[in-house]
């Protein structure tokens, strides 16, 4: 079963 | 004061139907440089990036930075009173707590000024890096939007795998399996850049919110890169853009 990853993972809060 | 003249509500209209399914409600930061807005879904699952350089307007103003907070639903409510081939204008003084379009007949015989009241956004910025692309493949909107459509009627999860050889959709679910292979094309319609292989797994139903942006642009760009978000790119003419980023499924 794939997992849905998150979009904030992948960038950084500025 | 921000001053924004485009001749065509039309490309308004159909950029605000590009971001409106993922959105509810967005800011657009004004600078002298032109307009941009970046936000997550509700999901955090997708991003939406708008640039739209101020060359794109007939006429611009932004003496200071400005941050108009917009209810997506509103600005759509407010579109629909236009005609496509009407003028609008946007206006906001500094400070301001909403936001002024005017719309113009081709004619000039009739004008019409709505209000908007504007929305204080908390809104999270993230940084897109400059990403390479292990595959780029630039292919006609409305094939990729076709595509998409075709994938959500046997699964939730789309897989793209982009090789020399083309760049594959594949979706199988309870009803069966579906696969479409798209190959470059000579008249170049279809380009595919490969320096590695990518295969990997999203959601169907985001790549088919991305599709609402189809009317704006000939072409769409993807983007593949492994473990990276992918990217699916409509410019705006020669002046922008509408960028999505989609995070990838991973194998638990």
């Amino acid at each position: 079963q794939a997992k849905q990853t998150s979009i904030a993972s992948f960038f950084t809060k500025v | 004061m921000f001053e924004a003249r485009l001749a065509s509500t039309l490309t308004l209209k159909r950029i605000v139907d590009a971001l409106r399914e993922i959105l509810n409600q967005s800011t657009l930061d004004c600078s002298d440089t032109g307009i941009q807005m970046q936000a997550m879904d509700n999901s955090h699952v997708s991003l939406v990036s708008l640039c739209l350089r101020k060359e794109y307007f007939e006429k611009y103003k932004c003496n200071r930075n400005i941050s108009l907070g917009l209810d997506l639903k509103s600005l759509t409510k407010v579109l629909k009173c236009a005609n496509g081939d009407d003028a609008v204008t946007i206006k906001a003084a500094d400070k301001a707590d909403k936001v002024e379009l005017s719309f113009e007949s081709a004619g000039k015989e009739r004008t019409a000024d709505y209000e908007l009241r504007l929305l204080n956004l908390d809104q999270e910025h993230l940084a897109i890096p400059e990403t390479e692309y292990n595959c780029v493949v630039h292919m006609p909107a409305t094939e990729f939007a076709r595509i998409c459509r075709d994938m959500a009627t046997f699964s939730e999860s789309v897989v793209i795998a982009c090789s020399k050889e083309g760049i594959k959709f594949s979706a199988s679910g309870e009803m069966g399996a579906a696969n479409i292979k798209l190959s470059e094309t000579t008249k170049g319609e279809v380009s595919i850049q490969v320096d590695e292989p990518v295969a990997l797994s999203f959601a169907g139903r985001y790549l088919s919110t991305f599709t609402r942006a189809t009317p704006l642009a000939e072409k769409v760009k993807i983007g593949l890169a492994p473990d990276v978000p992918l990217l699916v790119e409509y410019p705006i003419e020669d002046y922008g853009y509408i960028r999505y980023y989609l995070a990838p499924k991973v194998d638990d």
